[in-house]
C-alpha cells in the first residue's frame, strides 16, 4: 500500500493475547524467527509503544493492511490458522501488503474466470491501480505467499484463477513460506538494504572462486589442503548445490590427504553475532575412511586479541557413503568470531571429506533429521491411505516421538501429503529419562518441516506444521487423555529392527503439502527429501504475556470485525518467559531405534561432543544483550565490563547514535549546520560592521558640523 | 510398506488454506482475510 503513514518501525511491537492457542503462540514466534532471518523486520513484546499489533484468536485468520495507527491493531490467528505460512501471510498484510493477484498488472499474468466465482464473492478479486498499490519493481510472482490458490472462491470445480504460464497452475496459492520476491518487496518497502537481516550470518555454496571469503590454514609440513572442485576422485562426482545439473558449475570444498593423520583448516571470514547462539548447517560427504573426521572450532576475538582464541565445538565422523548428508552444529558465541573446519585424515589417504551448501544463522538448530531416500519413488509406489513411519527420535525434553507420513495422501485428500506426530514409549519402559516424564505431556510442540533444499537458507520456502500436546485434550469417546503415556493410550508396534514399542495417537494434518508442490522447488534433491523435526517446550507461553508496567492498552478503534479478545486487566503478571526467540537447541544425536520402512535411513551422522568445552545445554545460553534492544540495525556487544552496549550502524556519510542507536545523523546534516552557523556568524558580523560604520560616520558628521571656536 | 493405522487427529479438518477456514467460519471479509477500514475510503 502506498503511503509512508502505513509503515511500522522495523522493530514491530506485538502482544500475544491470552486467548490464543498455545500452539498458535509457538507458531507465531517461529514466524517471527523467519522474518528475522530473511528480512530486517524484527518483533518485540509490546512495552508501551503507541501502536502495536495485538494477535488474538478470532473467528478465522485476518489482518488489516499496514500500520493503521489506531493504537491496538488486531490480527487474528484463529483455529486452524496456526500454520507458519498463514501467520507469515497475515503479518505481511499488517506490514502493508495486499494480495499478489490484486496488483495493477495482474491481468498480464493471470486470467480471472468470473463465471466460476461464487456469486457475491467477486469483490475478492479486486485490483488496485498503481497510485494506491505499488509492486515495488518486483515481477509478478505466482509463488508469493500472498497469492490466492486456483480454487479460491470457486462455485464449482473449475479454477477461478488461471495462470497464463501453465507451469504455475498447480503451485499458485502455496501454503509454504515467503517467496524470494515477498522478501525482496519487504526489503524495498522497509529499506532493509542498509542493515540486512537480524539473524542471518553467512551462506556459501562455493560456486564462486572467492569461496565466500574463506581462508585456508595448513601446517607447513602438511601436504593436505582444502580445494574447490566440481568432483573428487573416489567421490563425490557432483556437488550438492546443483547436483550435476549445470555444466561448468557445481563446486564444493574437498579435503584429501596424501599422508595419514594430516590435517587442514578452512576458516570463515569474520562474523559478528548479535544473539549469542547460532546454528551451523552444511552438507558433508565422506569418500575417504571411516576414521576421517571433521572438527568444528570457533576462533573468537576479544577487543584486544587480534589472534583470537580457538574453542573446540564438535567432532564429526561422517559415514562412508555414496550420498551427501546434512549436518547441524549448535554454536554459542557472543564475540566476533570465525568458524573453522578442520579436516583430519584417517588411516587411508584415498578419497576424503567434502562440504557444500553451508548456512550459518542466529537461531536454533533442528533437533533431528529424517531423510527419505528415493522420495519420488516412495510417492509413486505407496498406495493412498498408506503411512510410512520415521524412526523414533528422543527429544532433548526426554520424550520420544515419531512421524507418520502419507506420501500419496489419504482417502479424503489423495493429492495431499499427510503427516501426523506421535509420542512413543518403550515396551519395557527403559527409555532414558522415562521416570521423570510427566503424563499427559504438557505443552510440548512437535514440528515437522519438509525442507526446501535451496542452498541459501534465506531463499528457502519450506513447509512446516506443528502440533502441541494439550494435557487436557481427551481421546474421542474415552476418558483417556490424548497425550497420555503411549503405554496407556497407544498401540504396541514392532519396529524394523524387531524392537517393540508403544505408539500413541497422532495429531497432524491431511493437507500438509500438495503433490505438485512437493515436486516443485528443491523439496526433492538428488532423489531425497529431508524432514526436520523438533520438539520445543511451550510451557512458558501458557501464562499471559506481561503488560507494560505503566501503560494501559488504548482502546481498539477503526476495525469492523467482531470477536475481539476478552478485556484484559491491567494487572502485571509476574511471569516471564516471553522472549523473541524460540527455544531448544541441541547437538544431541537421535536414538534412531527403528523404522518400519526399509527405504528410509536416518541421515544423522555420528558426532562426538567434546568433554568440557562444548555447551550441551538444551536451552540457548543467557544473552546479556536480550535486555538491550539496539534500533536501526545497531549491534549489541559486550564492553570490557561485560555490559551490553549498542554499536550503531554507520555508512560512508551517515551514522546512528544514542544509547539504543535511536538517533540518526549524517555529514549532510553537519554541512547544513556548518553552513547555517557560517551564515549566522556572517550576518552578525555584517550587522556589527554596519553599526560600527554608522556610528563612526555619525561621529564624523557631528565633528564636521561643530562651530570653529568650539574646536579651539 | 504400509503400517497399521492408529488414532489420528486432523488439526486442519481437511481445510487447505486460510480462505477455506474463513469461509467455513462464515466470514466474508474484504478479499477473504483483510479487515475493512473506512479510512481506506473504499468498500467491497
Amino acid at each position: 500500500i502506498i503511503g509512508e503513514e502505513y509503515r511500522w518501525p522495523r522493530m514491530v511491537p506485538y502482544y500475544l493475547e491470552d486467548d490464543l492457542e498455545i500452539n498458535a503462540k509457538g507458531v507465531i514466534l517461529k514466524a517471527f524467527e523467519q522474518y528475522r532471518l530473511k528480512t530486517c523486520i524484527d518483533f518485540k513484546p509490546w512495552s508501551g509503544e503507541q501502536n502495536y499489533i495485538s494477535v488474538f484468536k478470532g473467528n478465522g485468520c485476518f489482518s488489516s493492511i499496514g500500520n493503521r495507527r489506531v493504537g491496538k491493531q488486531t490480527l487474528s490467528i484463529g483455529s486452524g490458522c496456526d500454520r507458519l505460512a498463514t501467520v507469515e501471510h497475515e503479518f505481511l498484510h499488517a506490514l502493508g501488503f495486499w494480495h499478489e493477484q490484486s496488483r495493477s498488472d495482474r491481468d498480464d499474468y493471470v486470467y480471472i474466470d468470473w463465471d466460476q466465482i461464487t456469486e457475491g464473492k467477486e469483490h475478492n478479486f479486486n485490483k488496485y491501480n498503481d497510485s494506491v498499490s505499488s509492486f515495488l519493481n518486483v515481477p509478478y510472482d505466482y509463488g508469493s505467499v500472498m497469492h490466492y490458490s486456483q480454487k479460491a472462491f470457486q462455485s464449482g470445480s473449475e479454477p477461478t484463477i488461471i495462470t497464463r504460464i501453465p507451469d504455475f497452475k498447480e503451485t499458485i496459492g502455496q501454503r509454504m513460506e515467503m517467496s524470494q520476491s515477498d522478501v525482496r518487496k519487504l526489503h524495498t518497502l522497509y529499506h532493509c538494504n542498509k542493515g540486512g537481516s537480524s539473524t542471518f550470518l553467512d551462506s556459501c555454496d562455493f560456486e564462486t572462486e572467492n569461496i565466500c571469503g574463506m581462508i585456508q590454514v595448513s601446517g607447513e609440513e602438511s601436504r593436505a589442503s582444502w580445494q574447490r572442485v566440481s568432483s573428487a576422485p573416489g567421490g563425490p562426482d557432483t556437488d550438492y548445490t546443483q547436483t550435476g545439473r549445470c555444466a561448468g558449475g557445481g563446486y564444493f570444498m574437498h579435503f584429501s590427504a596424501v599422508e595419514p593423520e594430516s590435517s587442514s583448516q578452512l576458516e570463515s571470514r569474520f562474523l559478528y553475532p548479535k544473539r549469542g547462539f547460532q546454528c551451523l548447517q552444511f552438507f558433508i560427504y565422506n569418500s575417504g575412511d571411516s576414521s576421517d573426521r571433521l572438527r568444528i572450532w570457533t576462533r573468537e576475538f576479544d577487543l584486544h586479541d587480534s589472534n583470537g582464541t580457538l574453542r573446540f565445538i564438535q567432532e564429526i565422523y561422517a559415514p562412508l557413503s555414496d550420498a551427501w548428508h546434512i549436518q547441524h552444529v549448535s554454536l554459542n558465541t557472543s564475540k566476533k568470531f570465525r568458524v573453522l573446519f578442520e579436516a583430519v585424515a584417517g588411516k587411508r589417504t584415498l578419497g576424503g571429506l567434502s562440504i557444500d551448501d553451508l548456512n550459518l544463522w542466529e537461531g536454533s538448530c533442528p533437533e533431528h533429521v529424517w531423510r527419505i531416500r528415493g522420495f519420488s519413488g516412495v510417492m509413486e509406489n505407496t498406495s493412498v491411505d498408506s503411512a510410512i513411519y520415521s524412526p523414533r527420535f528422543t527429544s532433548s525434553l526426554g520424550y520420544s516421538f515419531q512421524v507418520s507420513l502419507y506420501p500419496n495422501g489419504t482417502g479424503s485428500n489423495p493429492d495431499e501429503l499427510a503427516t501426523f506426530l506421535h509420542l512413543t514409549s518403550s515396551d519395557d519402559g527403559d527409555d532414558e529419562n522415562d521416570d521423570g516424564l510427566v503424563w499427559p505431556a504438557q505443552w510440548k510442540q512437535m514440528s515437522v518441516t519438509m525442507m526446501d533444499q535451496n542452498p541459501d537458507i534465506r531463499q528457502r520456502m519450506s513447509n512446516q506444521r506443528s502440533v502441541t500436546t494439550d494435557p487436557n485434550m481427551k481421546l474421542d469417546g474415552s476418558e483417556g487423555f490424548f497425550w497420555d503415556d503411549p503405554r496407556k493410550v497407544g498401540e504396541l508396534v514392532t519396529g524394523e529392527d524387531g524392537s517393540r514399542y508403544y505408539r500413541g495417537p497422532g495429531a497432524g494434518t491431511k493437507v500438509f503439502l500438495s503433490r505438485p508442490r512437493a515436486l516443485s522447488r528443491n523439496f526433492i534433491k538428488n532423489g531425497d527429501s529431508l524432514f526436520l523435526l523438533s520438539m520445543d517446550d511451550l510451557s512458558h507461553l501458557v501464562a499471559p504475556q506481561p503488560l507494560p508496567s505503566s501503560t494501559v492498552p488504548p482502546p481498539q478503534t477503526g476495525s469492523t470485525v467482531t470477536g475481539s479478545p476478552e478485556n484484559r486487566t491491567t494487572t502485571v503478571s509476574s511471569t516471564s518467559g516471553f522472549t523473541n526467540a524460540t527455544t531448544s537447541t541441541t547437538t544431541a544425536i537421535p536414538a534412531s531405534s527403528s523404522s518400519s520402512v526399509t527405504s528410509i535411513t536416518n541421515s544423522t551422522l555420528t558426532t562426538i561432543p567434546p568433554s568440557s568445552s562444548v555447551s550441551s545445554s538444551t536451552e540457548p545460553p543467557t544473552d546479556p544483550c536480550v535486555s538491550l534492544q539496539c534500533e536501526n540495525d545497531g549491534v549489541c556487544v559486550l564492553d570490557e565490563a561485560n555490559l551490553p552496549v549498542c554499536r550503531c550502524a554507520a555508512g560512508s556519510d551517515w551514522w546512528f547514535y544514542g544509547e539504543r542507536c535511536e538517533f540518526r545523523s549524517s555529514t549532510h546534516n553537519l554541512i547544513v549546520i556548518a553552513v547555517i552557523s557560517g551564515v549566522c556568524v556572517f550576518v552578525v558580523m555584517l550587522m556589527a560592521s554596519g553599526v560600527t560604520t554608522y556610528l563612526c560616520v555619525r561621529r564624523q558628521k557631528r565633528r564636521a558640523t561643530l562651530p570653529a571656536d568650539w574646536l579651539f | 510398506q504400509a503400517a497399521p493405522r492408529g488414532i489420528e487427529h486432523d488439526v486442519d479438518g481437511g481445510k487447505q488454506d486460510l480462505f477455506d477456514i474463513n469461509e467455513d467460519a462464515g466470514l466474508d471479509l474484504f478479499e477473504g482475510d483483510i479487515l475493512f477500514d473506512e479510512k481506506l475510503g473504499r468498500n467491497s
